[in-house]
């Protein structure tokens, strides 16, 4: 493995987006893989509608939360195409789900796994480097007072409440971290993205980890 | 200035502000202890952001909406990977 990797090198993420005051993390997460994915498969990177998750994933409450692991399987299950944002823009609320046709483009997703990666950090790293940028469910209550550098405290395992997206990883200097996309703005942490020191489950960055595959 | 830096439109005089202002005294006391931990300079720093007038309970409402399930333990790449 590499001692550094970021897709965002790659060209491969989408700027930072704004969840607003809607509880829809689950769904920024996903579609930001996907949409990774797809331009890592050598498609123009496009932002795909996050919109389209939070109004049509019936199993999942829009915004008053979802998981992850949920969404994917309704992704993957029903073959839905996700449109662009702009074609299905982010409203922050739960709308009624807008249907398109049949022959409508999109992106539709044919697999996914997912993963407790507790106690080998070191095989995530691998995932994310082989498949693409990982979903993840963290503990970020503390965040609420982030402000930017590498997190090693003050977050538990195992009581995750809160979806990001892990797009590198950076193991140069004195504390090996993880880069994660969160979906706040760039006014929050480091110009919308948070560190999370590698190593020891930090925030339970690596109790449930999803990568996907088109 | 908070509410100047965050377009913040709750009057002085009002009952939002006092609770405001309430949720952003015990964030500064907060930010106090999450910054005793560590003294590296490449470690988290906790302080004063646009979530900063809000409770906790209120932060954890509007922004934290994942449920967690449970995943299966990874098992190490298959031969074929």
């Amino acid at each position: 493995l590499p001692d550094k990797f970021d897709w965002r090198d790659k060209a491969a993420v989408a700027p930072v987006q704004d969840q607003q005051a809607c509880g829809s993390c689950w769904a920024f997460s996903v579609v930001g893989a996907i949409q990774s994915v797809h331009a890592i498969g050598g498609s123009q990177l496009e932002q795909l509608s996050v919109q389209q998750v939070v109004d049509c994933s019936y199993q999942n409450a829009g915004c008053n939360g979802g998981s992850t692991t949920r969404a994917l399987n309704w992704l993957k299950q029903t073959r839905m195409k996700l449109v662009t944002q702009s074609e299905y823009p982010y409203k922050a609320k739960t709308e009624i789900c807008h249907f398109f046709s049949q022959s409508h483009s999109g992106v539709a997703i044919k697999n996914f796994t997912t993963h407790d990666f507790s106690g080998q950090e070191k095989a995530m790293m691998g995932q994310l480097v082989q498949y693409g940028p990982l979903v993840a469910i963290v503990d970020a209550v503390s965040w609420q007072d982030y402000l930017g550098g590498i997190i090693q405290h003050h977050c538990s395992s195992q009581w995750s409440n809160h979806a990001i997206l892990i797009v590198g990883y950076d193991t140069t200097g004195d504390i090996p971290y993880w880069i994660v996309q969160n979906s706040w703005g760039t006014r929050w942490g480091n110009e919308g993205y948070v560190y999370i020191k590698i190593g020891g489950n930090i925030c339970g960055i690596a109790d449930s980890v999803a990568a996907v595959f088109l | 200035a908070f509410r100047k830096q965050f377009h913040r439109t709750y009057e002085v005089s009002s009952e939002e502000f006092s609770r405001r202002h309430l949720s952003f005294q015990r964030a500064t006391i907060r930010h106090t202890y999450l910054n005793s931990f560590s003294t590296e300079t490449q470690s988290a720093k906790y302080g004063i952001n646009q979530f900063s007038d809000l409770s906790q309970e209120e932060f954890r409402d509007l922004y934290l909406g994942a449920v967690y399930e449970r995943a299966p333990l990874f098992s190490g790449l298959s031969v074929k990977e």
